[in-house]
């Protein structure tokens, strides 16, 4: 349906960064929460030929045309979701992770995604404690429409809440753990079904890491204003 | 001439616990390649972690049955290099003019060395990050490539209190790993905690500029019906020369039910 074609010049051994321009849709067909609506994905490919040489690399991805939105909400102090504009009663699940061996397969993600979308649910809340998980899940989460709230690796018991009082101010190494969350958003943040970056399981992370994980993720400044220029 | 894309390194890897092994990772890797699962090589889950290795060669009793998880020794009792091992696999690979390949690891816990036909890399500590090594210029010139990693433990895995409580002694929370590990107040601890290869190794093949990470968003005005598809993508042009590039992005609707777009 849309096709664009931009061409570049990129200087030998150069690292470079590059935007399309926006690609313009009159009423995609939305991806909506398991109950909501259809889960709508689109295939898009993105690829590059080179000049003398022919197709150099390729990439592909399903993606789902959504908004998500959340605030606190003040009559409740409840954190309220919004979906394409439409508010969403949660029905979440508590997701720790699929094996304690890690033997995780799309197989074993289908099956227990499936299954919780057929309970009826539309949110997994990744717990802090278990993995960031996989392009796997996230994939079957699109595809049944189940929400996901990621937490990075941080939980009360172990960072100091717990008994022992211990690791108040988590992990060693703060640069280590940024350099892990940010190839972790890289890597999962394509997907329709990621709803929510959470800092940790009942605890704050250590300010600079929070402040960190804030100003990383907070929303791109070109999508602040909402008058559509 | 390799294709273009990912190949994903799922079979035929070997494992074998680094303290009965007297080679080195060159060694490994150049003149003393493991000839197959014979001891103290065994057929290796990759991915998957130290212990879903031994248990699948029925080395350990599966720790989900029974008490059987009391039967398998804990890493705090045993030292960390006894759940250290050695992953080896071979993969063929010939590049044509031009192209480039890169050895791709997408989680592994906790740190580990890389020896690929007799060269080092070390990859750094965490569990959660993706490792991504051009390995162009030391694939072997007959194709037949031989791969090592040897795979250490989380640097802080922690002691089971014997009153057992939410994370154990809590030391795992030092390192940027998975806590639970340690053991929490709905399961018993995991022994090796989660080392391993734990998530996909690949091989991806790109010509003379290569595509990473794409970023997508998508922002929305008058009530949805209008759209807009917003894409940035890094590029990397890894030849000595000037690369004109033609960027191409195209987007299909989805596959509906059984119809196939072509």
């Amino acid at each position: 349906e849309h096709l664009q074609t931009q061409q570049l010049s990129i200087p030998p051994g150069a690292r470079v960064q590059y935007s399309f321009p926006e690609i313009f849709f009159y009423k995609p067909n939305l991806w909506w929460p398991n109950g909501m609506g259809k889960q709508s994905l689109y295939n898009v490919t993105i690829d590059v030929d080179v000049k003398g040489y022919g197709e150099s690399d390729m990439w592909n991805h399903l993606f789902g045309f959504r908004k998500i939105e959340n605030y606190i909400d003040s009559a409740t102090g409840g954190r309220l979701f919004k979906v394409n504009g439409e508010p969403v009663f949660i029905r979440g699940g508590n997701w720790i992770l699929s094996d304690g061996l890690l033997r995780l397969s799309k197989k074993r993600y289908q099956t227990d995604i499936k299954f919780h979308a057929d309970m009826n649910f539309n949110m997994m809340r990744c717990w802090g404690g278990g993995l960031a998980e996989r392009p796997e899940f996230y994939h079957y989460c699109d595809v049944y429409g189940l929400l996901v709230w990621q937490e990075f690796w941080i939980t009360g018991d172990v960072d100091g809440r717990g008994d022992p009082i211990s690791n108040p101010n988590g992990p060693l190494d703060h640069d280590l753990f940024m350099l892990c969350a940010r190839d972790t958003v890289k890597l999962l943040r394509n997907h329709a079904s990621l709803a929510l970056w959470v800092g940790g399981n009942e605890q704050t992370p250590p300010d600079d890491i929070n402040a960190a994980l804030k100003h990383d993720l907070r929303l791109h400044p070109q999508f602040e204003n909402g008058n559509g220029n | 001439m390799a294709e273009i894309g990912k190949t994903v390194l799922n079979s035929g890897w070997l494992a074998a616990r680094s303290t009965d092994v007297d080679l080195t990772g060159v060694q490994l890797t150049t003149t003393h390649p493991p000839s197959g699962p014979s001891s103290p090589w065994m057929t290796a889950f990759v991915p998957g972690t130290v212990l879903a290795t031994l248990v699948e060669n029925q080395v350990l009793p599966d720790p989900f049955y029974g008490l059987e998880n009391k039967s398998i020794i804990d890493i705090a009792d045993s030292g960390r290099e006894h759940y250290t091992f050695w992953f080896f696999t071979k993969f063929q690979c010939k590049l044509a003019v031009n192209q480039h390949v890169d050895l791709n690891f997408r989680g592994i816990n906790y740190s580990a060395e890389v020896y690929l036909n007799g060269y080092k890399k070390v990859l750094g500590k965490g569990m959660f990050r993706r490792h991504s090594l051009d390995v162009t210029d030391i694939l072997s010139p007959n194709g037949q490539n031989l791969l090592a990693v040897i795979v250490h433990p989380p640097d802080h895995p922690g002691k089971i209190p014997s009153s057992g409580g939410q994370g154990g002694d809590h030391e795992i929370g030092k390192d940027v790993a998975a806590q639970y590990v340690e053991g929490w107040d709905w399961m018993t601890p995991i022994r090796d905690r989660n080392t391993g290869i734990w998530d996909e190794v690949s091989l991806s093949t790109t010509g003379p500029v290569k595509i990473m990470d794409p970023h997508l968003v998508s922002s929305f005005f008058d009530d949805y019906k209008r759209a807009y598809l917003h894409a940035t993508v890094e590029l990397e042009n890894r030849s000595g020369w000037v690369a004109e590039c033609s960027l191409s992005i195209q987007v299909e609707t989805e596959v509906e039910d059984n119809i196939c777009l072509v």
